[in-house]
């Protein structure tokens, strides 16, 4: 049971005192940006029932936003702030957050039965760029 | 499996998916397109695009779509019009649209109603999503030029009529819209359902469907049979069949209710 306990803690250690760290930034660590990521509806095998498209690409945020914060990041001004209150005490307040700035729709066309079909807007499905919130 | 990029311009396999992930990836998918689940009634029997119906919403997939919502969509004298001779009118409505529905034509027979040299065509509209609301709707019909033995020359009128009761084999008909056709016109021709539609979403138990009625430009009480004057039915060539098409625009309302509720 100590051995146990110890270990738990061990483990535990660096979430209790960084709970905000990004797992996917251990992997990699780099600033923010915008990376490909392919949906594809063909893989999914539902191309027997999606027309179109076969896929599309969605595209995603990831990466750090780390101090100073500059102008392509595309960081808001409350990200500033974000980042200041982070470095006044780190362990308790994450940084800002690497997220979608602007996204864009896609269309979508399926059966809905073995008759009738629908042509469907998504909105906000394709990141566009990115940045620090 | 879940794959990242690497740093170097490589994407590397960081992870595979195991088959319940998968399962679980499927229906978040899903959620997201608004669909509980995937379709179960094509899982057996995959339908086919080479319908009416499906072609049409594929010809405006490919030819009168904007890239994505910040685009602005192509001018309309700069898409194709493609096979369905889409009309100015249409590409408005296309542009508005968040949703465009079709629906296959069926013949939905009730005992004891005489159809006379009409048709009724009934349509099955109990999958429109309930935070759509209508913007238009229109029924469209091929008419083929080169019928064999046909009788009826001469312009011809087509009028459509919403089915109100059936008591008695008796039909009570209202009056929904009406176009003439000349003798030689052929391609599609496209009736105005919006009222129709809007009536049929919102009192499901009175949808009877409609009724089609064709008479010469010149004898209105002299009914004919829309086969003879070239109309394809919904048993004549799948490409060619009737159909109805629904342009709907999404409530913000009552989507960001559905998206709370996820």
């Amino acid at each position: 049971d100590a051995r146990r306990k110890k270990k738990s803690e061990s483990t535990n250690w660096d979430y209790k005192t960084n709970p905000y760290t990004d797992p996917g930034a251990t992997f990699y660590s780099r600033t923010c940006r915008i990376q490909t990521l392919y949906v594809s509806f063909r893989d999914l095998q539902w191309q027997d029932w999606i027309i179109a498209p076969d896929g599309y690409d969605a595209y995603y945020c990831s990466g750090e936003c780390n101090f100073p914060l500059n102008a392509h990041m595309n960081a808001t001004n409350h990200a500033i702030v974000q980042t200041l209150v982070h470095l006044l005490n780190p362990g308790k307040v994450p940084k800002p957050c690497c997220a979608p700035t602007k996204l864009s729709a896609i269309s979508v066309l399926y059966f809905l039965d073995e008759s009738n079909v629908i042509l469907k807007k998504y909105k906000n499905m394709v990141v566009k760029s990115c940045g620090c919130h | 499996g879940v794959y990242v990029d690497n740093g170097f311009d490589q994407t590397v396999v960081h992870r595979v998916v195991s088959q319940h992930e998968k399962r679980e990836l499927e229906h978040e998918f899903l959620n997201l397109l608004g669909l509980p689940d995937r379709p179960r009634s094509i899982i057996d029997m995959p339908p086919q695009v080479k319908r009416s119906a499906p072609k049409f919403l594929l010809d405006i997939y490919k030819n009168a779509l904007g890239e994505d919502e910040e685009e602005k969509p192509a001018a309309h004298h700069h898409r194709k019009a493609g096979e369905f001779d889409l009309t100015g009118q249409d590409l408005k409505a296309i542009d508005q649209s968040d949703v465009i529905m079709t629906f296959a034509a069926h013949n939905h027979h009730v005992p004891g109603v005489r159809h006379e040299r009409g048709k009724r065509l009934w349509f099955d509209v109990s999958e429109v999503p309930p935070q759509e609301y209508i913007i238009g709707a229109e029924l469209r019909l091929y008419r083929s030029a080169d019928v064999k033995g046909r009788k009826n020359h001469g312009s011809h009128t087509i009028t459509v009529y919403r089915v109100l009761k059936t008591e008695n084999g008796t039909r009570e008909l209202q009056y929904v819209d009406a176009i003439n056709m000349t003798t030689n016109q052929e391609g599609w021709l496209t009736l105005n359902v919006t009222g129709a539609l809007d009536h049929w979403v919102n009192n499901p138990d009175e949808n009877r469907g409609l009724y089609l009625s064709v008479h010469p430009a010149d004898r209105l009480v002299h009914e004919v049979r829309p086969e003879d004057i070239g109309i394809v039915e919904f048993r004549g060539d799948p490409d060619k069949q009737p159909f109805m098409v629904g342009y709907f625009k999404s409530s913000g309302i009552r989507e960001s209710k559905v998206r709370q509720k996820r």
